[in-house]
């Protein structure tokens, strides 16, 4: 627990120094290919030109994410955790100091694809934002409750796969509303645009507040 | 390291019961939702009656999928991890002795969904099972290698949803070979029957020369 502590105290910091800069922040988690990458290559092809964006990507290997953010216009830092599997408020720190963080802007954190243990570890963001795609089962909020809990939006994404699934979308909303009651929720597709407009007024307002 | 190497010392334990017991025994590792619990049911469904299965199941929370199984026919044990992120020996030494296994037949263990942890820990299986689904990408194997490397067999699960997806098949195959080259790969879906008999037979020769 020790650990918590101080990756705790971490953020804080973290928070402090994004807070006088004027960013918001947001940590985006989820299964391993639930679309977390192809939603942030799309947000930055709507905002070009708009507002500022970093981006922290983090994964055990490869640099894949961070060459597909940075092929997008955006500065991004890939954090290789090894035979970790999450990001820690350490390793966001430092990433920080290496980008181009401005007012009003948006730092956008991928973490390692895992829906367990990144629920534990603050960041310093203002938001986590979990991605539950329609291919993985509507059960999955109950059955990795603390991601769900720990977030403040999700995203339903992959919704353009719907009619070539027995998924039930209310259900799994209904899911999510039963392990945390004020979670926001947003049906989307990262490939085909549904529920983007909404994602991206979302991201806007949360930047235009942290100014 | 020591939790490592105490786990190992309990896999070992593991692996000599199942040894004498004349278990054949596999660990079944993927992301949340790739089709796991689908797969043993229709596994279940197809070797009823033929060889004795009995199931471990690890999720965070709920009893969920030991239900599914349970309505399937087969014995199974429901470990509750917590905060923990994955099986480790000790919780599967504690479930088989609260299991009938017998010799000739199967002990099948369904990991928390989690591409990372997982991988380190020795259960005391035969083998590692790692199922990718279509729906996740082709580049998992390369961004989460330790796993791709642990596996013996890996299932390329849900390509009844190939039409609908720009998913590279044999793209996935290769990343998952220029990590593991000696890995198996049948392609399968467990909803719609593909790659099942082929996944049968290579339990049936597993449990035959476990007997
Ligand atoms: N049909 C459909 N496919 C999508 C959508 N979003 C992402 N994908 C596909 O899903 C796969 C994984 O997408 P990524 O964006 O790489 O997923 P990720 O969450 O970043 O994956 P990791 O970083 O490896 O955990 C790719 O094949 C994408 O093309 C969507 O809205 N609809
Ligand atoms: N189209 C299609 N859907 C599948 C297939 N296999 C599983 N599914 C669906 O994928 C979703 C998740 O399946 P599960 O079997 O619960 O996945 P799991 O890996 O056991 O999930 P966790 O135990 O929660 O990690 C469900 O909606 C299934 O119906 C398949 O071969 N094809
Ligand atoms: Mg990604
Ligand atoms: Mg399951
Ligand atoms: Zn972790
Ligand atoms: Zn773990």
């Amino acid at each position: 627990q020790d650990l918590l502590a101080r990756n705790d105290a971490e953020a804080v910091a973290n928070r402090k120094t994004l807070a006088q800069l004027g960013v918001f922040a947001i940590n985006l988690v989820s299964s391993p290919g639930s679309g977390k990458t192809t939603l942030l290559v799309e947000t930055l092809r709507r905002l070009a030109g708009e507002v500022p964006v970093a981006v922290i990507e983090g994964d055990q290997q490869t640099s894949r994410d961070a060459d597909r953010i940075r092929a997008a216009g955006a500065p991004a830092i890939q954090v290789n955790t090894g035979k970790g599997c999450h990001l820690d408020a350490r390793m966001v720190g430092q990433a920080m100091q290496r980008l181009p963080l401005q007012n009003g802007g948006l730092l956008l954190i991928e973490n390692v694809g895992n829906l367990v243990c990144p629920a534990a570890f603050d960041l310093g963001e203002a938001h986590k934002v979990a991605i539950l795609s329609v291919t993985e089962g509507e059960d999955k909020p109950l059955k990795y409750p603390d991601m769900f809990r720990a977030a403040d939006l999700m995203l339903l994404n992959k919704c353009d796969l719907l009619p070539h699934l027995a998924f039930d979308a209310d259900q799994a909303e209904a899911f999510a509303r039963r392990v945390n009651p004020a979670i926001r929720i947003i049906r989307s597709s990262a490939t085909h645009g549904s529920g983007m407009d909404e994602w991206i007024d979302w991201l806007r307002a949360g930047a235009a507040a942290a100014r």
